[in-house]
């Protein structure tokens, strides 16, 4: 990618992650699209002799064979058996049976993650800079599981089973499907069984916010990634005929407009269609989008697609307008004709003027790159939000990554815009989603791994987490997209990482595999769904008192009974581990949450040796409150050297 | 739809197999079929889960689920990229 390493801090401290053998020893598996070996994320110059503990393979396949595998690329395979009994034969004219990626998103995906050095990268001049993954000498091994029909979950299981076999170090997938519970879930089953090989697996949180209770992957043994967005942005302003501009975002790149003001028309006035505002296939009349720009409404069919109908139309461009749903979030696409994306505001001010305008014109002015974009980061507007529709008191997400207008490697089989008219090919392209979030968090972590090679997967993202921040640089708090105010816990977890002070976190939460199993005690998991998750003879203590609140996670989610009265009372217990020096903490709890009072013992811990474990209890005394009060603080342990911080998020239900 | 083949990810209890059996995977097979003479086993898994993916109907994977050893015969889940 080009930009987030500066924007994580990774340039800048580059001396802080070890380049020794270490971070080229960690190994990370992307279960996706696949990979087109050619792109120069997977050069391996200056990489050393592939790991010894390596047993993993490069699978030989349509267009691909193992001498496509370097000491970069030590590993591809692809799963396609479920994908075939569901839909049947693959139509190798289609799609390449084989660890070959005919759409992009798993080179892009894996080239954020580790993708080596790249000078120059742009897409079409747009992000230039030198791209580079999160661990740029992390090995990668890809396991194609999604097809152009999806991905299935019994070939996603054997993927998985397959990177347990070759020791993979990390697990990035950018998938989800449903809300099921964890014993239904493949990839909360499968990232259990990879958990307690000390897999780190790290997912991406679901593109379905600003919607609450919208997460994916919210198992408590994976990584959970929303999104934000970087300080770049590419704008692209709308000019109209009664002087007004607006802003807007575009990654076109091709013929310019004429040097003069065009004629503009709704697209919903130039349609039979009941919803040809959407500019979908075959809904608008050539006649009256001819020679002009035509202004599209979000929503149905991909946005690509609509500037597609557009050109396909006879317009000559298109401004497209956002709708409630995506508020003032602006994507950048690489549109096939001049384009530009404006917020909702915009959008209907824009629809005014065409209203009330009898001849109105318009034109399309396009700024490039542009960097240093504040306020920076804020949580995308798609980005899935909590509260964890299947157990509240786990806090999810666990944190946000960049996944906005993220530039990365491509597949050199089809154009940026993924669409089949679009007949560009280019090497890096520029796409949102929490799918770009998730591998930029798979690779944080590699490099975490690389430093600190005994660290659980939990003590990993506890690092990651207790370091991540909510503030900007000027103390202003951290500002969702959706709503224009701050964002919560809900929304950005434990907030945005920060690699650099992830790596001496001082204190980590850690979690071991049984402690997971306690967890499942707490939710009266049966011992069938237990066996089923965790392939073992596990019988719950009957004399125990299991509670998820024990669950050492270094996060709070507190749930009150609005009904009950006063008498609203949790506890929850953690234990700290010291993976830094001695010190002793003093713990603050802030701001003063109304409706709460929030205690905690002991209010010191004092460290003296590495991997020392204290424990302290949080009690949470809520008075009642109407239903659906939510109230967000932060619990800090502090040295005075390293500051170990906590959302909490407390809800009235 | 009764006789149309959906695939199932089987959950397996592999402490109970049968001592006549010499490996675990010959006692997937044999209790697939016990359900079905033409079901074949599209994966059989060891890490993530104790079990094996096949297509049954929704019949067979209730015989199935009955079983001595079967913890659960759950559906295929079809996931997107994000």
């Amino acid at each position: 990618t080009t930009r987030t390493p500066e924007f994580l801090g990774l340039s800048q401290a580059a001396a802080l992650f070890p380049e020794s053998e270490s971070a080229s020893e960690v190994v990370i598996g992307v279960l996706d699209t696949g990979v087109w070996p050619e792109s120069k994320s997977f050069a391996d110059t200056g990489l050393g002799p592939i790991p010894s503990s390596w047993k993993g393979a490069c699978e030989s396949g349509t267009n691909f064979t193992s001498a496509n595998c370097n000491k970069k690329l030590i590993g591809a395979r692809y799963f396609a058996k479920g994908y075939e009994a569901a839909l049947g034969a693959i139509d190798e004219t289609k799609e390449s049976r084989s660890p070959r990626d005919d759409d992009g998103h798993g080179t892009h995906t894996a080239s954020t993650a580790a993708g080596s050095v790249v000078e120059g990268a742009s897409l079409f001049g747009y992000a230039q800079g030198t791209a580079r993954g999160m661990a740029t000498r992390a090995r990668v091994a890809v396991y194609k599981v999604c097809w152009i029909g999806g991905c299935f979950s019994s070939d996603i299981l054997a993927a998985m089973e397959k990177a347990i076999d070759d020791n993979v170090n990390v697990l990035s997938m950018s998938l989800g499907g449903g809300m099921s519970d964890y014993y239904r879930d493949s990839v909360a089953i499968g990232s259990f069984a990879a958990m307690e090989k000390g897999i780190l697996v790290s997912c991406s949180a679901g593109n379905a916010g600003p919607a609450p209770y919208s997460l994916s992957n919210v198992a408590p043994w994976i990584t959970t990634v929303g999104a934000g967005t970087l300080d770049r942005d590419f704008p692209a302003f709308v000019s109209l005929g009664n002087g007004k501009n607006f802003s807007g975002v575009s990654l076109y790149r091709g013929s310019p407009l004429p040097g003069k003001m065009l004629p503009f028309v709704y697209a919903g006035n130039a349609s039979n269609a009941t919803n040809g505002n959407l500019c979908m296939m075959d809904t608008l009349i050539p006649e009256k989008v001819a020679g002009k720009i035509v202004l599209c409404d979000r929503g149905m069919n991909v946005r690509v697609q609509k500037g597609a109908v557009v050109k396909a139309a006879g317009g000559i461009g298109m401004v497209l307008s956002n709708t409630a749903a995506n508020g003032e979030e602006l994507v950048a696409d690489a549109h096939l004709l001049p384009a530009t994306a404006v917020g909702q505001k915009s959008g209907d001010a824009i629809r005014d003027y065409l209203f009330s305008n009898p001849n109105p014109t318009v034109t399309i002015l396009f700024e490039g790159t542009k960097v240093g974009i504040e306020p920076s980061p804020v949580v995308a507007a798609f980005s899935s939000r909590g509260p964890n529709s299947i157990t509240s008191e786990i806090l999810k997400p666990d944190m946000i990554a960049p996944g906005v207008n993220i530039l990365a490697g491509w597949s050199g089989a089809v154009g940026p815009t993924g669409l089949a008219t679009d007949t560009r090919r280019v090497d890096f392209n520029i796409i949102s989603g929490t799918s770009m979030s998730c591998p930029h968090v798979s690779g944080l972590a590699g490099l975490l791994k690389a430093a600190h090679p005994d660290w659980s997967p939990a003590a990993i993202r506890s690092a990651l987490m207790t370091t991540a921040y909510t503030e900007y640089k000027n103390k202003q708090k951290m500002q969702d997209v959706a709503t224009g105010k701050p964002s919560t816990p809900f929304d950005h977890g434990a907030g945005h990482v920060d690699p650099v002070s992830a790596l001496n976190p001082g204190l980590v939460y850690d979690l071991t595999a049984e402690d997971y199993l306690g967890f499942l005690c707490a939710l009266n998991y049966t011992e069938f769904q237990i066996r089923s998750l965790a392939r073992r003879n596990f019988s719950c203590d009957a004399s125990k008192r299991y509670r998820v609140t024990d669950l050492n996670y270094p996060s709070f989610a507190v749930n009150f009974d609005s009904v009950m009265g006063g008498s609203n009372v949790v506890k929850h217990t953690r234990t700290l581990t010291n993976v830094g020096s001695p010190g002793t903490y003093k713990v603050s709890v802030s701001p003063e949450t109304p409706g709460v009072k929030i205690s905690v013992e002991p209010q010191t811990l004092s460290f003296s040796q590495a991997n020392e474990k204290k424990s302290y209890t949080v009690t949470f005394s809520g008075s009642s409150q109407p239903t659906g009060t939510n109230v967000f603080a932060r619990l800090e342990w502090s040295d005075g050297k390293y500051t170990v911080s906590s959302p909490i998020a407390i809800s009235w239900t | 739809k009764k006789s149309s083949r959906k695939t199932y990810i089987v959950h397996m209890a592999k402490s109970e197999m049968p001592p006549s059996f010499q490996h675990h995977t010959h006692w997937y097979d044999s209790s697939l079929k016990s359900v079905s003479g033409s079901a074949a086993m599209l994966y059989t898994y060891d890490n993530v889960i104790h079990g094996f993916s096949t297509q049954l109907t929704d019949e067979e994977a209730e015989q199935l689920e009955s079983q001595p050893g079967i913890l659960a015969v759950l559906p295929e889940v079809r996931y997107e990229l994000h």
